[in-house]
């Protein structure tokens, strides 16, 4: 494992902790968009149903399982947790996230590594969640005052993906036979995606002002 | 997937 790889799941598992943070001490979920969590849990449930079939390392299962656990209790915090819920911005978080499924699927279908159930299923979460993040970035523009810890979670999320980038380019030149196409165009897609936020961010704590991004 | 080629990332 090299160093951008390990920085990236650890990015990402803080901006995890994070969300996890906001949810059980502040007992809020102000500004984060259920959207986007309901599609990391999908994303992480159709990834990693290798789980059992696949043993890569003590390190990977644990990672997975802390990604499955989180995920999943994150979207029951925000759905049916008595106070949690209310502090939900339900009539704000509008986007028709299961629209994005189904091209996802056909896609998965189309392009795969290997025309298997669990490679079908590995693709899929590939392109599903290189477009997850859509739901949350929508919500963020609509409200107008962003609290730190939702903006550092975005923040963190984008920064796990950029890492990631820099994993691919490191193994690509180091390892023989490192070829992933599939998660390469749809981890750089993601990365994109997150580009414009970060670009508001870094205004924001430049000017030292609190962020707002443009309606 | 092929030998090398396991996804090992998360």
């Amino acid at each position: 494992m090299n160093i951008f790889r390990l920085a990236g799941d650890m990015t990402h598992l803080f901006s995890v902790l994070v969300l996890l943070l906001k949810i059980h001490t502040i007992k809020s979920c102000a500004g984060i968009s259920l959207k986007t969590q309901e599609l990391y849990a999908i994303v992480f449930t159709t990834r990693y149903l290798d789980l059992f079939t696949t043993y890569i390392s003590l390190y990977n299962t644990i990672m997975k399982l802390i990604f499955l656990g989180s995920s999943i209790s994150i979207v029951w915090y925000m759905r049916h947790h008595k106070v949690v819920r209310r502090s939900y911005d339900k009539d704000q978080d509008t986007f028709r996230h299961y629209l994005l499924m189904l091209p996802c699927l056909l896609l998965a279908l189309l392009i795969n590594e290997k025309f298997t159930f669990l490679e079908v299923m590995w693709a899929f979460s590939l392109y599903l969640e290189a477009v997850a993040i859509l739901p949350q970035l929508v919500l963020l523009q609509r409200t107008r005052n962003i609290d730190n810890l939702t903006g550092q979670y975005v923040l963190l999320l984008g920064a796990y993906r950029a890492l990631y980038v820099l994993n691919w380019i490191y193994r690509y030149f180091t390892e023989e036979n490192y070829v992933h196409w599939i998660t390469w165009v749809s981890g750089i897609v993601q990365t994109l995606l997150y580009a414009d936020f970060f670009y508001y961010y870094f205004q924001s704590w430049k000017n030292n002002v609190k962020l707002q991004l443009p309606a | 997937p092929t030998e090398g080629n396991l996804h090992d990332e998360l």
